[in-house]
C-alpha cells in the first residue's frame, strides 16, 4: 500500500550488517507524487564502483545511484548525508554485501517522503499541448479559448468540423487562415451540391502553406479531398503541390485537414464551384434545337423542333416539337422522343381506280392513282401523282389534298355496231 | 327498231332499258340517264337496267338495276296529254337521276354529250345509230337488242309523212327546231324505243366514239322518218340540272 513516507534501514542497523546479504525495498508513494529519498547515515565498505558492498537506488529500471563508503553531512544544520529526488512514485532500493567484510560497517539509515511533482515542469516531455496546471498529487491541461481538450486530456484542438457547403460556389479556408492553423486538429468539411453538378476545386499555389512532409515523404499536416471513388491528396508543403484545378466526378466532396502537434503554418484557402453535368448534343438533320449552344448542361431546356416532314409521335398524337431538359444524370428528358418522318398512312381509295404499289407512306413518298381503264379516265391528267406532305396529307401538285376523280369514258362501244342481217 | 339488226349491248353500252312502259334511255353519267319526257311522265320511279343485250329475266338478273333518285322532266314539256292523241312533242326530254353510281365496264358506259361547237350541229346526211328493244316490222317488241343506222333528213321529210292515226289531225302536229328528222328505207325507231339515243360520231376523232345527238321521240308512222329530240338544244338545261342536283356526292 503506497505510503506518504517511510524508513529504510540496512540489516542489523545500527549494528554491523552481515556478509552475503541482499535486501530489496520496493518503495511506492501515491500517484502524482514523487519520492524524496535521503540518507542520514551511510557506512558501507568502500570499493571501486561500490563493487563489493553497496546500496543501489533504481528508478524506472535505471540505476539512479549506487552508494558505498562513509558520508557525513555537508551542512551542520542538516543530518542528511545524501539525498535523491525522483519525480516518479516508485523506487527500488537494493542493499548488497559480499562475503569478505573484515571490518565492521554499520550500513545505512535512509528515509523517504512523498513529495509533490510539478508535472508541468519536471519532465522533459511537455504533458499538455497548451496550458499545464499543476496541483498536489497531479496536474491538468487546459486550452485557449475556442479550443477544446481532446479525450486524452492532454491535447487541445479546435472544433473545425461539421461545416457543409451547399452553395454552388464558395470559398473554404483552414481555421484562422491566414494566421497559423491550430495543431492537433482534424477539420472535416463537406461540399454537398445538388445532383447534376460536379465539384471543381481550385487552389492557388500561394494560398497553400502546410507543414511539409517528413523525410519519408509523409505529410505531418495534410489536406485531403475525397469524392466518390476518387481521392486527391494528401497535400502538404509550402505552395499547393496538386493540380490548380481539381475536377471531381461527384456532386459531393469531403475535405479533411489533419494537423499534428507541431509546426503550424499559414494554412490554406480554396475556392470551389459546381460544374453542371453536360448532356450530349444530339443535333440531327431532322431536328432543330433552340436555343442552339455549343454545349448543353444540367438544367438546360431545349425546344426540339422537327423539320418539315418530320414529327414526334407520343402515343397517337403527333407534334412538331417537344421540350427536353438536361437531367442530373447527364441524360435528356424525353429522350425516347425523336423526330421521325411524317406518315401519311394508307392513301384513301378512290372510286373506279386504285393506288399503285405502295412502297412507303412516309414524308416524301410518292404514290400514283390510276383509273380503271379503259372505262374510266382521270378527270385531271396530271392528277395521279401524290406526295406525302409535311402535314401528313397526300398532296397533288394541282389538286392539293383532293382525291382524283375517275370519270367514265363516254361514247366508246366495246364492239362497233355491225349490221349482220340474219 | 325498223330496218334494224340484232346488236350486242357492247355496241350500245349506253343503252338503258325502261321496263314499264317499255322504252329506252341513254346513260350519260354515273348518276344520270337521259330519256324522253313522254317515257317518264307519270312515272316517278321507273325500273331500269343496263348492261344486258337480252331482256330474259335470268339475263337481267346479271345486269345492273338502276335505282331512281328523282325524275326531272324538261319544264318546256307540256304534260298531261294522252300519248295516243298528243301532237306536241316539243321539249321531249327528261333526266333521271340515279341513287347509286353505275359501274362501268365493257357492257355499260355512257354516251358523250354534244359539244358546244358548230361541229355538233346535226347536218343532213349524217349517219346515226339507234338501238332498242321496241317494235319491229314483225314483233310488237323483242327480247334481243336491235340497232339500226339511219341518216339525218330535213324536217320536211317528217312533216310529209302521211298520218295514220285517225284520232289526230295532220295539221295539229308541232314541229320545232328542237327536233331532228332522221330515217330512210324503212330504217326507223318505233314504239318501245322511245328515249333511246340517236348517236352520231364525235367529230374529228379517230376511234369510234359517239355522242347523243337525239333522243327517240315520236313519229307519225313506224318505218318511215322519225323525230328525235335535238339534245344540243338542251345542253344548258342538262348541265345546269345535273350540277344543281349533284349535291354532296355519295362516294
Amino acid at each position: 500500500e503506497p505510503t506518504m513516507y517511510g524508513e529504510i534501514l540496512s540489516p542489523n542497523y545500527p549494528q554491523a550488517y552481515p556478509n552475503e546479504v541482499v535486501k530489496i525495498w520496493d518503495i511506492e508513494v501515491p500517484e502524482g507524487f514523487g519520492i524524496h529519498l535521503y540518507f542520514t547515515h551511510l557506512d558501507i565498505e568502500l570499493s571501486e564502483n561500490c563493487a563489493y558492498d553497496s546500496v543501489q537506488i533504481i528508478s524506472g529500471g535505471i540505476e539512479e545511484g549506487r552508494l558505498c563508503g562513509q558520508r557525513t553531512s555537508k551542512s551542520p544544520n542538516s543530518p542528511i548525508v545524501e539525498d535523491f529526488q525522483f519525480p516518479y512514485n516508485k523506487l527500488q532500493v537494493i542493499f548488497t554485501s559480499d562475503f569478505s567484510n573484515e571490518e565492521r560497517f554499520t550500513g545505512f539509515a535512509a528515509y523517504y517522503t512523498a513529495v509533490d511533482v510539478n508535472e508541468c515542469t519536471d519532465f522533459s516531455d511537455v504533458p499538455c499541448s497548451h496550458f499545464c496546471n499543476n496541483f498536489i498529487g497531479g496536474y491538468f491541461c487546459s486550452c485557449p479559448p475556442e479550443y477544446f481538450l481532446h479525450d486524452d486530456m492532454r491535447n487541445c484542438g479546435v472544433n473545425c468540423s461539421g461545416d457543409a457547403f451547399t452553395a454552388l460556389i464558395g470559398e473554404i479556408a483552414s481555421p484562422n487562415y491566414p494566421n497559423p492553423y491550430p495543431e492537433n486538429s482534424r477539420c472535416e468539411y463537406q461540399i454537398r451540391l445538388e445532383e447534376g453538378f460536379r465539384v471543381v476545386v481550385t487552389i492557388r499555389r500561394e494560398d497553400f502553406d502546410v507543414e511539409p512532409a517528413d523525410s519519408e515523404g509523409n505529410c505531418r499536416d495534410s489536406l485531403t479531398f475525397a469524392a466518390k471513388n476518387q481521392q486527391f491528396g494528401p497535400y502538404c508543403g509550402n505552395g499547393f503541390p496538386g493540380p490548380l484545378t481539381i475536377k471531381t466526378q461527384s456532386n459531393t466532396l469531403d475535405i479533411v485537414f489533419q494537423t499534428d502537434l507541431t509546426g503550424q503554418k499559414k494554412g490554406w484557402k480554396l475556392r470551389y464551384h459546381g460544374d453542371p453535368i453536360p448532356c450530349p448534343k444530339e443535333i440531327t438533320a431532322v431536328s432543330i434545337w433552340e436555343p442552339e449552344k455549343a454545349k448543353y448542361v444540367f438544367k438546360d431546356v431545349v425546344k426540339i423542333t422537327c423539320v418539315d416532314g418530320f414529327e414526334v409521335v407520343e402515343g397517337n398524337v403527333g407534334a412538331t416539337s417537344f421540350y427536353s431538359t438536361c437531367q442530373s444524370n447527364g441524360q435528356w428528358s424525353n429522350s425516347r422522343l425523336e423526330c421521325q418522318p411524317v406518315d401519311c398512312g394508307v392513301p384513301e381509295p378512290i372510286e373506279n381506280g386504285k393506288v399503285g404499289d405502295l412502297e412507303d407512306t412516309v414524308f416524301g413518298s410518292v404514290i400514283r392513282y390510276t383509273c380503271d381503264e379503259p372505262y374510266y379516265y382521270m378527270e385531271h391528267e396530271e392528277g395521279g401523282e401524290y406526295r406525302c406532305a409535311a402535314n401528313g396529307s397526300w398532296v397533288n401538285d394541282h389538286l392539293g389534298i383532293e382525291l382524283p376523280r375517275c370519270i367514265p369514258v363516254c361514247g366508246v362501244p366495246t364492239e362497233p355496231f355491225q349490221i349482220r342481217q340474219k | 327498231i325498223f330496218g334494224g339488226y340484232p346488236a350486242k349491248i357492247q355496241s350500245f353500252p349506253w343503252q338503258v332499258f325502261f321496263q314499264y312502259p317499255r322504252a329506252g334511255g341513254a346513260l350519260i353519267d354515273e348518276y344520270w340517264v337521259l330519256t324522253a319526257a313522254h317515257v317518264v311522265e307519270g312515272n316517278s320511279d321507273p325500273l331500269m337496267y343496263v348492261g344486258s343485250t337480252s331482256l330474259r329475266m335470268d339475263h337481267l338478273e346479271n345486269a345492273q338495276r338502276l335505282m331512281t333518285e328523282r325524275v326531272i322532266i324538261h319544264p318546256g314539256w307540256k304534260q298531261g296529254d294522252d300519248l295516243t292523241t298528243r301532237t306536241n312533242f316539243d321539249n321531249d326530254i327528261a333526266l333521271v337521276q340515279l341513287k347509286d353510281p353505275v359501274k362501268m365496264g365493257p357492257t355499260v358506259s355512257p354516251i358523250c354529250l354534244p359539244g358546244a361547237s358548230s361541229e355538233y350541229n346535226p347536218s343532213m346526211g349524217d349517219l346515226g345509230l339507234i338501238s332498242g328493244w321496241g317494235r319491229t316490222e314483225k314483233r310488237f317488241n323483242v327480247m334481243h337488242l336491235r340497232g339500226a343506222k339511219l341518216p339525218i333528213t330535213p324536217l320536211e321529210k317528217c312533216k310529209e309523212v302521211k298520218e295514220e292515226n285517225p284520232r289526230a289531225r295532220p295539221d295539229d302536229y308541232v314541229f320545232t327546231d328542237n327536233m331532228i328528222c332522221a330515217g330512210e328505207k324503212g330504217a326507223d325507231s318505233c314504239e318501245g324505243d322511245s328515249g333511246g339515243a340517236f348517236a352520231l360520231p364525235v367529230p374529228n376523232v379517230k376511234d369510234p366514239k359517239f355522242y347523243v345527238a337525239g333522243l327517240v321521240s315520236w313519229g307519225k308512222k313506224c318505218g318511215t322518218y322519225g323525230i328525235y329530240t335535238k339534245v344540243k338544244n338542251y345542253m344548258d338545261w342538262i348541265l345546269k340540272t345535273m350540277q344543281e342536283n349533284s349535291g354532296p356526292r355519295k362516294d
